[in-house]
């Protein structure tokens, strides 16, 4: 393992760019939500606000969660409840300057971590996918 | 990073035990998985048989991909499918012996890998996660 290489990864080359990144609005409704994800076919996406900035996280499981009913899940509720109430607003994010080794500390609990810049603005993510295509290039040699 | 170390990787010892693994049976209706999901929290798991043999796997993209109408998802079709007509059945899967390197080529583009011994019985799964640990550890040295 070529250690100096492997760790010389640059975020801003390996991140999914913003404009490629399915999201939805904190004001949206869960329904909405649901159908983004559905036809993405992503399990968790993430959550801006109209300026653009990061807010949080919603996923099918925060979604059928926050319906599950006594006895069943309670399909009527998505129209009525909004993303920004169910959303996981406690989300890791880096910044394009930071390091490999900061990416795969938090990747080893999250599938994917939220880039943004200094001011705050939404920039993309970084997936495990495409850090375990590296390590696998990588042990390849 | 001390390579040969990393790649001594014993994949029963890192691989999540088949008694911890939530799963379906074939069987099962769409609701039932779903609401498996939704209580386990995971968004993909394992679909085995009677005979506790690996068929494949069912996730909430499949089951709300496979209600989804033309104007809307048809939450009412659950009880009526089967979680054997959506499953993915196209699963990769590794023994007990198999090595790391074929762990991370197939983790690159699946979230787990189902474990299965020679009989083919299901013995456990390996996740992105425990491999990211492993190598979060290894480059902190
Ligand atoms: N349309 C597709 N084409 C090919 N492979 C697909 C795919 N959808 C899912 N996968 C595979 O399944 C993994 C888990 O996807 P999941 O949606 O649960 O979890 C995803 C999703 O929550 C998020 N994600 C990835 N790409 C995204 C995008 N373009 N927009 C929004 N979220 C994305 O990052 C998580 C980890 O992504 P990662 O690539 O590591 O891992 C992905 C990828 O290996
Ligand atoms: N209850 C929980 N406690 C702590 N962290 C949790 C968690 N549920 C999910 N996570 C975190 O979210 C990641 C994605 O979970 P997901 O359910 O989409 O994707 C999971 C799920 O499809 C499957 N999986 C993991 N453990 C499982 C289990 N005990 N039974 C069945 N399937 C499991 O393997 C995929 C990858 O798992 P991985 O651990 O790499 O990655 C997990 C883990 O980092």
């Amino acid at each position: 393992l070529h250690s100096e290489e492997f760790l010389e990864f640059n975020i801003s080359d390996f991140m999914i760019p913003s404009e490629r990144v399915a999201h939805v609005q904190v004001g949206n409704n869960l329904e909405h939500a649901l159908l983004v994800l559905t036809k993405s076919g992503y399990t968790a996406i993430p959550v801006l606000d109209p300026q653009y900035k990061l807010q949080g996280l919603i996923s099918t499981p925060i979604i059928m969660d926050s319906i599950l009913g006594l006895e069943r899940i309670e399909f009527e509720q998505l129209e009525q409840k909004r993303v920004e109430e169910a959303m996981n607003r406690n989300i890791p994010r880096l910044d394009a300057e930071s390091s490999i080794q900061q990416s795969i500390e938090l990747l080893v609990d999250h599938p994917f971590i939220c880039i943004e810049n200094k001011e705050g603005y939404f920039e993309g993510i970084l997936t495990r996918r495409t850090v375990l295509d590296q390590l696998n290039k990588h042990i390849r040699r």
